[in-house]
């Protein structure tokens, strides 16, 4: 799974 | 940044936008499930606490704060201001149903354990399945005014064009989210059998009606 999320997205 | 993010943005925000007018114009919010409402209040709110400590752009940030703003502002219409005209009888949807079990695979499923990662994939989660009060109140009543069903189509829209944009995050930035990729596509499934409807009805002219 990806580490993080990408806090731009809404 | 790129062309399916941003028209995903813009139609997310023209459904808000839609949704906010046609309920102070004609004074009135039936038809609209506050059930949802008040689910969209959770997602958003359990999503955007990231406004405290990650600080992406001037337009992540406004976006977000509209988005908390608009969609109180909603719940205060509805439940306040012209709470005579809510639907109330009709909007009979168990959210605890839909909140809990988000609730328990954000616990289970998720890229790391801690609060605010949990709380960003509830909302995730929450958000792929807080149209459902609205579609089974719609289905209730077997009709849905023109500009409810607009609402509507933009917010099924939003994500669809969102897919889009991570298709093209996946070839041109190498970037994917799992979570958040699966969770986006059960949410535009949702919304398939009402892009129908609208397609084949309220774009010609026709008032949205389900078959008795």
């Amino acid at each position: 799974l990806w580490q993080d999320h990408d806090h731009d997205e809404l | 940044m790129n062309i399916f993010r941003l028209l995903g943005d813009l139609s997310h925000l023209l459904a808000i936008i839609i949704l906010l007018v046609k309920i102070w114009k004609t004074r009135s919010c039936a038809g609209i499930s506050g059930k949802s409402q008040i689910l969209f209040a959770v997602v958003y709110t359990s999503r955007y606490l990231d406004l405290i400590n990650a600080f992406i752009s001037p337009y992540n940030t406004i976006m977000k704060i509209v988005f908390l703003a608009a969609s109180y502002g909603t719940i205060y219409l509805m439940y306040m201001k012209f709470k005579a005209t809510y639907d109330v009888n009709h909007d009979t949807f168990r959210i605890e149903f839909l909140i809990a079990p988000a609730a328990v695979l954000a616990l289970i499923v998720n890229h790391a354990f801690e609060p605010l990662e949990i709380l960003w994939t509830f909302s995730i989660y929450l958000e792929s399945v807080a149209i459902l009060p609205q579609l089974f109140l719609v289905s209730k009543t077997g009709e849905a005014e023109s500009i409810t069903s607009h609402y509507l189509f933009m917010l099924g829209s939003y994500r669809a064009l969102y897919i889009f944009n991570w298709i093209y995050r996946y070839y041109a930035e190498n970037h994917y989210d799992l979570i958040a990729i699966v969770a986006g596509i059960v949410q535009t499934v949702l919304y398939c059998d009402f892009f129908y409807l609208y397609i084949t009805k309220v774009l010609k002219g026709k008032k949205l009606q389900l078959p008795a």
